[in-house]
């Protein structure tokens, strides 16, 4: 598929990630939740750097950052760890 | 099944969006 569309692949990858994650942490929701925090700043951050267009020299929250984030989060649970740099670019 | 919430929904946008970029950047 051409690199600007997300493939069904990439999708369904993701969404059975995030469901391991929920089930995994099903004793534990606010270790969940506060993952889909994480993502969620990521991705606002993002955002307005884009509309930023980078004027203001931020580049917001770095790949690195969340990565780290999550593996202080993920303590413990290699293997969800690990699988969360499968989905980062240049991991 | 899939129960998601929109919180999980968003989750799935930007870890595919994450892929896709990572895709993109080894081809």
């Amino acid at each position: 598929p051409p690199a600007s569309e997300t493939s069904p692949v990439e999708f369904d990858s993701a969404i059975s990630y995030v469901n391991k994650i929920k089930n995994r942490f099903l004793d534990h929701p606010e270790i969940y939740r506060a993952f889909l925090e994480i993502l969620h700043t990521y991705q606002k951050e993002q955002l307005e750097v884009k509309e930023s267009r980078g004027s203001r020299g931020s580049s917001g929250m770095t790949e690195d950052e969340v990565f780290s984030k999550v593996a202080s989060l993920f303590k413990g649970q290699e293997d969800l760890l690990a699988e969360f740099g499968q989905f980062l670019p240049d991991a | 099944s899939y129960d998601f919430t929109p919180l999980d929904s968003s989750a799935v946008y930007v870890l595919s969006s994450m892929a896709r970029r990572r895709r993109a950047s080894q081809s």
